[in-house]
């Protein structure tokens, strides 16, 4: 007789750890790295905070003269928002429980980030995670609790109130079984990269060997936080539709339009109801099933809807970019640009791109960066689509550039939904309409870089002369 | 104020499709014909059933001249082991939930591929599916449901029994958005890969232009099933050994030692006791958080553990490797190789490698075919495993072989627990441990290939003279 079973989201992703970059403790070490920092840069840049990120990796205590793979302490704080109490046990003890759900740019997008580095913390040492968080600076709480894997909840194992003496943020405590030996290199990666396109963020960084660096801030000028946006009429399959017309508060279809989706006025709305047969005035909960598909599918064909703004985005912008790029790289030349918010299927994105050369740049030959959402993504180069359109789509040859030319090119994609291809964030899948925009900008800055080179180029020439 | 929510599993999936393989119409078909095919096959094997398959899709009614993409209905009907009514809903109306959530080789391991290809047919046309199953011939249940998407629960909307005159078996008949167009030939592509590793089952597909194919069985000879395992030493954390305690029906840590783990005797138990510091007779449930962290440790460090055996895999075998080889392939020579059980982080696994030469395979240069669990993976092939062994580790020019030898290397890893990077199973991590298994594995056919040109190629003189 065959026997089933449930099993919970976290799991899942206990049994599937790999699936979320937990594969192994040098890989698990980078990734609760990568996760908590990414949640403290999310938290700041939300309320519009300069960031203050400190993060501290320890060998624990009784592994201090031990070889790896052995027991970290990591500690990650930051001066963010802060988590009210009630909140804190779920947000970080319950996979798919976070505040990231919604069409607004971030790093967070899944909701598990933060417990799979406690969930794997605990099952490689039994040690409880340690979360100190003040959302008001007077008052802070701490809770020392683990996960309940089977059941996917918290477990409070203790929890006190106490003064916070103008300190607002959160703090993380927790132990893991990590390799540092063999994810130094990829964590140092990861701070620098950071550095570039977070400018105005102070980071510290204290690794078991007592190395400290900090990377310290560019700039004052932090991006515009981006603002939830209702979504574009080309995202929207029959689910989607069916509960926003039972939200609907009631009223003409017209209305229903205009109130439910991105950039929809008046006129938009009647010419798309001309166009997909609706009469205006119709009840959308009155719609049969066969018309909610033919409602869904108009939405898709019908070419007069706005293109998305960007307002629900937050690129870093002009200014931004390049203090990080002078501030990281120091080269002897470089060049951004930003391309026009795009979308696919509905979701809105902007793509930016940084080129820089020479100066302190001494690598031989092009070296690409990727980022997502202010993410460094440093794994699985080439499956991401950036690598794609570098190496098939881009002729080097034609912007007087060769294999030795000290070149650093930096992608950004920015959305309300990064088109990851794994829940470890590795890389991205190669959407059509992603990858012109990449292309586009990418051609952009070398184009720029001639330009620069064969100034250069002729300045030499004039000098011999 | 932040405001959190949660999420249940098939909201996470439905908001993340892509993760699962089901990111456009083309892709979606391609994933639902998967799922669903693999869902038969595995039904059959696990009972040592000759499987017959059904498989037809057609354009749904009304979308007959339309473009792609557009409404396709699918069925798919296998005499396989069905499912009790009573489990049918969950079965497929809910993520997470399944009956291979176990130690033992399956093509399923998430427990959501069925219930996945159900909700973008529901997504995308807002119809139902018809599910009916009978695990006796005598009567069937048939159901017709959709899934509470926010919810991961099933709703059922009708549900008979009926007469099954002989038939066993489960019956699934759904409609989706596809686009037949774009996804032809992987499907194609897919049966034909299927028909080669799994020659004794008979597949039918009806494609929507009419066109009929059968994959017709070659052998009556089907692969021992697998038996299911305790887990391997080498592959327990924390949590796990927790678990496996608490379930500890009471007794000594050495008969505990036996009686959980694979392979491991009286003898075996009693000198890990001995190494690891811990005496025979203490009760496991004894132990502190810290001597549970040393346990484990101990588990992993110690060396005398017995590798695991192959009870709980199933490969195919030289006698079926070679059936569908031939069957499918008509080559002029061909060689197959298994290598020994081996395991990676506790996991067995048993790679299986062949290689074709001639024949009826025309295409110039070496084709890689790759498999896992008997599933053909037609996507991401540069990020797998077996591609960057082929190109990175084997240097054909050794082996007689140049960049126009008509070739085709399969390469087949069976395990309880395949390393997928992915939710949609597209291609396999570089574990170590396979790594190496897959470079002797390709190395031994590539030298049985060199044998044979060579024998060939002095023929060729020997008749020349
Ligand atoms: N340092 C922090 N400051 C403020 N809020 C935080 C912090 N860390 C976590 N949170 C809250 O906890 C929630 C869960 O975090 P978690 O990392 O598990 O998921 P996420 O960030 O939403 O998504 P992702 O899995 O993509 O990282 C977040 O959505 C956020 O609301
Ligand atoms: N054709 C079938 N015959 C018998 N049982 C089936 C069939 N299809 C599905 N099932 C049952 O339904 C369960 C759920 O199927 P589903 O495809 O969602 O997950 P899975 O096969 O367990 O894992 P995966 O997500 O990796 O495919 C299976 O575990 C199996 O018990
Ligand atoms: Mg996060
Ligand atoms: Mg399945």
């Amino acid at each position: 007789k065959t026997v089933f079973t449930e099993i919970s989201p976290s799991e899942f992703f206990y049994r599937n750890r790999d699936l979320a970059g937990f594969s192994n403790p040098s890989r698990a070490l980078y990734s609760t790295v990568r996760e908590l920092v990414e949640n403290s840069l999310d938290s700041c840049e939300l309320y519009t905070i300069l960031p203050e990120v400190y993060v501290r990796i320890t060998a624990a205590r009784g592994s201090e003269d031990k070889p790896d793979p052995k027991h970290y302490e990591i500690v990650v704080m930051d001066n963010g928002s802060g988590i009210e109490g009630e909140q804190v046990p779920k947000a970080f003890g319950r996979i798919f429980y976070g505040s990231k759900y919604r069409l607004r740019q971030a790093r967070g997008m899944f909701g598990m980030g933060g417990t799979m580095s406690i969930l794997y913390g605990q099952i490689t040492t039994n040690k409880p995670v340690e979360i100190s968080s003040s959302v008001d600076g007077v008052k802070f709480e701490k809770f020392l609790m683990m996960i309940d894997i089977e059941k996917n909840t918290p477990i409070i194992l203790e929890r006190q109130k106490s003064e916070a003496n103008g300190w607002r943020g959160t703090r993380v405590r927790l132990t893991l079984e990590g390799d540092y030996f063999r994810s130094s290199t990829k964590i140092f990666d990861y701070f620098k990269n950071t550095a570039l396109v977070t400018p105005y963020a102070n980071i510290t960084f204290i690794d078991p060997l007592g190395k400290l660096v900090h990377y310290t801030r560019g700039t004052n000028v932090m991006p515009d936080p981006p603002k939830e946006t209702l979504p574009h009429p080309h995202g929207i399959d029959v689910e989607a539709a069916k509960r926003m017309i039972r939200l609907w508060k009631g009223g003409p279809i017209s209305k229903f339009m205009v109130q439910s989706f991105h950039r929809v006025g008046d006129k938009i709305a009647l010419d798309f109801l001309k166009y997909s047969g609706i009469p205006p005035e119709t009840d959308p909960k009155s719609l049969s099933n066969e018309d909610l598909v033919k409602f869904t599918e108009a939405l898709h064909d019908y070419e007069g809807f706005l293109p998305p703004d960007g307002k629900c985005l937050s690129p870093m912008g002009e200014e931004i970019f390049s203090a990080g790029i002078v501030k990281e790289l120091s080269p002897e030349f470089f060049t951004v640009t930003a391309r026009e918010p795009a979308a696919y299927s509905g979701f809105p994105f902007i793509v930016e791109v940084g080129l820089a050369y020479g100066g302190k740049i001494n690598q031989q030959g092009i070296k690409l960066l990727r980022f997502a959402n202010r993410i460094p993504l440093l794994y699985d180069e080439g499956s991401d689509v950036s690598w794609k359109v570098l190496s098939d789509e881009i002729d080097l040859k034609r912007y007087r550039v060769d294999q030795d030319t000290p070149l650093i090119l930096m992608t950004h994609i920015c959305s309300t939904k990064v088109p990851f291809k794994t829940v470890g964030k590795e890389y991205i899948a190669d959407r059509p309409e992603v990858e012109k925009e990449l292309r586009n900008g990418i051609r952009e800055v070398f184009r720029k870089l001639q330009i620069y080179l064969s100034r250069v180029g002729s300045m030499e020439k004039q000098r011999k002369k």
